[in-house]
């Protein structure tokens, strides 16, 4: 995360980190259920098994040698439909929800964030030099409607139906790499909802370029009717 | 029926002084409505009802002429036809407050009798509100509502108020509300509140501010002109071509020397950004290609190389003559306010909670109860009011945060729904808050997410579906039964009139969907109805953090 600040421990206890087998952080994710993962399928190309990978959660720290840590294996990873920057990780046994570890909630079938909407992005990813390295940070901004996003002087028509922009027009501020597959989060109605997958930009935190999320809302069938198929 | 009030305007949460104001006591809106409509001594142009003390109001004033106030629970009405300042047919209706003639001749007041003698007057043509020194149409002049002038060679002119009828726009047509739904290349429009064929972001009931009625085009996002989605699948969105107004344009003040709010009104001559490169011309191409012309902008000032704010940014801006920068902001001196109330919030560590009546709360809150976004504190729309930055220098109102600033119970806001002046915040109170203000320690104690807790004694957001047995309001007084009518006297919420709102015994309820919560009559016979402390359900289900985010904003 750029900019933004170090988030209160467990405050955002749906964020995991996905981990190469021997530990290593490399992407973010969000619990949706005890035993299921998003993520963006971009964090899985380096392996097709899921032995390659873990998960950690209930953990704020990217050294992770808090009490409250929970480590799983995969059972399955699952892309999402059409090439879409989304997939689904089946931890091999389900997660204990406590405090520290609870699931987002997952938005209305095709819902989409009105235009201006403030929703917070978090992450163990670069910082570009703006301090916090190491520790879960968060930054919040408004989410930018296609039409505004996809103007030339802005990611020109880059941005697809089944994605959604979001980040300060001034920049400064913005997901970057490492934080791939982690949540964009909404709050409403009292509760957060997991509206996006942090997958592209052009650079981090550069003025009128906002960062690109899977749209989650055009996913919940798929995630719904994989989950109960599996 | 529900037609009574179909010609007023309503603002909830608003109040308004007038010296001409009369009370009432009544039943319903319906019937506050007809008492304004029945006043005959004075003209009533608006009302204010309190729904639950079934107490009305008629005013003389309205929002054109008076500050509007908060009140919990009041509404305002307002008669439409005293807040148009446009004239349907030839205008004899028009209740505006244009003052000049077309010619641009000062308009003599109505009841002057000098440089002009009038042959209408205020006391011979009573319904016809002969007021101040307005342009009115009281002998039914087909060229429309005109003025005796103050220019003793001009006895009287026509006005030249444009027509409610007409479709064209001023500037980038950001005020347009009319009726056109067909864009410039021949597509329909598709309605504002449907997904189809396109999924998008302009929710008309997310963004009231925005005026998205049915399929008509709007400027809600300071494109050049007004557009909307088709109905196309293959076409998203497309431009509405809609002729610009021969009337003149809105009026400004220009500030010349510094900026109020987000500048829009700077029309100075600063021309260097705050890193100090030089500003790019608003009428060339080069070295930055652009669409922010003055052609596109024509009310926006867009002068030589000067810094602006065309486009609803955060503060004046330019075009770089840098070929590494495309644009920066300027730096304008802010009018009146040193500090710089709206630059980027810097994160800080605090529980998103309030103490006491929470006017030192300094979190990141920006929803109203009802979930309603904020309205900026140094912005006079969709709301005029006087809570400014520079009024109340100490109370932190930057951006569009949940405040505090004249010693309420509770953070507030005014919203950026036109229809509703202002509410209370989406926050709670602290609770337990252990001393040196660290967090406190949570144990890991299973927790199995749960979908909601109807069943608990707690609510979920504004509580109208609270059916728990709380029956003491937060003074700590007995709640009333809701079908006694003693000591309190009442039957606009009863089990009769609201049979699937759970008026049962005398627990606190929220039949009305009121913002702030369940509330009940008391059996106080000073205290008509108050407010229910109903703890929150938060914590239960997905979604919902045991430790509350930070929610940090910005850079």
């Amino acid at each position: 995360i750029v900019g933004g600040c170090v988030s209160k421990a467990h405050s955002w206890p749906w964020q995991i980190s996905l981990r190469t087998s021997s530990g290593i952080h490399f992407c973010g994710g969000t619990l949706v259920h005890p035993q299921w993962v998003v993520t963006a399928a971009h964090c899985l190309e380096r392996s097709k098994r899921p032995s390659a990978y873990k998960v950690l959660l209930g953990v704020h720290t990217e050294r992770a040698n808090e009490a409250s840590k929970q480590d799983r294996n995969l059972e399955k990873l699952i892309l999402g439909p059409n090439g879409a920057d989304i997939a689904l990780l089946k931890l091999q046994t389900p997660a204990i929800m406590n405090d520290k570890v609870l699931p987002v909630c997952l938005p209305e079938k095709d819902f989409v964030v009105p235009s201006g909407t403030e929703c917070y992005v978090t992450g163990w990813g670069e910082t570009q030099g703006t301090g916090g390295e190491g520790i879960l940070k968060e930054t919040g901004f408004p989410v930018i409607e296609n039409k505004i996003c996809n103007r030339p002087s802005y990611l020109n028509g880059r941005v697809k139906d089944h994605e959604m922009c979001a980040g300060n027009i001034e920049g400064g501020t913005d997901s970057c790499q490492g934080d791939s597959g982690g949540p964009l989060v909404c709050h409403s109605q009292n509760r957060y909802i997991l509206q996006g997958v942090t997958s592209w930009g052009l650079g981090c935190a550069n003025a009128m370029k906002p960062g690109v999320y899977a749209r989650v809302s055009k996913f919940v069938d798929w995630i719904d009717t994989t989950i109960k198929a599996n | 029926s529900g037609n009574e009030t179909d010609s007023y305007t309503k603002t909830e949460g608003a109040w308004i002084l007038s010296l001409q104001k009369t009370q009432y006591s009544v039943n319903t809106v319906a019937e506050c409505a007809a008492k304004c409509d029945a006043e005959t001594i004075w003209t009533c142009r608006s009302f204010l009802y309190i729904e639950k003390d079934q107490d009305c109001w008629t005013a003389a004033a309205n929002s054109k002429t008076e500050m509007i106030l908060r009140r919990s629970s009041a509404a305002l009405y307002e008669k439409k036809v005293y807040l148009q300042e446009c004239v349907n047919g030839i205008g004899t209706d028009y209740r505006g407050t244009k003052s000049k003639s077309k010619t641009g001749k000062i308009c003599q007041r109505w009841d002057a009798k000098y440089p002009h003698r009038p042959n209408f007057t205020p006391s011979e043509h009573p319904r016809a509100d002969l007021e101040s020194n307005f342009c009115r149409n009281p002998d039914a002049d087909s060229g429309g509502p005109w003025c005796y002038t103050t220019d003793s060679n001009t006895r009287w002119e026509n006005c030249d108020v444009p027509s409610c009828t007409e479709e064209c726009i001023h500037c980038s047509g950001e005020n347009y509300r009319g009726k056109i739904s067909t864009t410039e290349n021949a597509y329909t429009c598709q309605r504002w509140d449907s997904q189809k064929p396109h999924n998008h972001g302009y929710n008309p009931s997310a963004l009231p501010e925005k005026y998205l009625e049915e399929n008509y085009c709007r400027n809600p996002d300071g494109d050049p002109k007004p557009w909307c989605f088709t109905t196309s699948p293959s076409k998203r969105w497309d431009f509405c071509s809609i002729p610009r107004c021969t009337s003149e344009p809105p009026t400004i003040v220009p500030e010349l020397s510094c900026a109020t709010g987000e500048g829009e009104l700077y029309r100075g001559t600063i021309s260097v950004t705050e890193s100090g490169k030089q500003c790019q011309s608003w009428s060339v191409q080069t070295p930055w290609k652009h669409n922010r012309s003055p052609d596109n902008y024509p009310c926006k000032g867009l002068d030589s190389n000067y810094c602006r704010n065309p486009d609803n940014e955060r503060m004046p801006w330019c075009y770089t003559t840098n070929t590494e920068t495309r644009w920066e902001y300027c730096k304008v001196p802010s009018c009146g306010d040193a500090a710089g109330p709206d630059e980027p919030v810097i994160p800080v560590e605090e529980e998103d909670c309030y103490e006491g009546d929470g006017t030192s709360y300094r979190g990141v809150t920006t929803e109203s109860i009802s979930g309603k976004r904020c309205q900026r504190w140094s912005a006079m729309t969709p709301h005029s009011h006087k809570k400014t930055p520079q009024a109340f220098p100490q109370a932190d109102l930057r951006r569009n945060l949940c405040r505090n600033p004249d010693g309420d119970r509770a953070p507030w806001c005014y919203t950026t729904d036109p229809s509703v002046r202002w509410e209370y915040c989406n926050l709670e109170k602290c609770v337990n808050k252990p001393s040196g203000g660290a967090t406190p320690t949570q144990s890991s104690n299973p927790l199995v997410p749960t979908p909601d807790s109807a069943q608990k004694d707690c609510k979920t957001g504004k509580g109208d579906t609270y059916r728990g047995v709380t029956s003491i309001t937060v003074l700590g007084v007995t709640c009333q039964a809701w079908r006694a009518q003693s000591p309190q006297q009442h039957n606009s919420f009863t089990p009769q009139t609201h049979p699937t709102k759970g008026l049962e015994g005398n627990s606190c309820r929220n039949p009305d969907g009121d913002v702030n919560g369940p509330w009940c009559y008391t059996t106080d016979r000073n205290k008509k109805w108050d407010y229910c402390q109903i703890p929150d359900c938060a914590g239960m289900s997905c979604g919902t953090p045991v430790t509350k985010p930070k929610r940090c904003f910005g850079r």
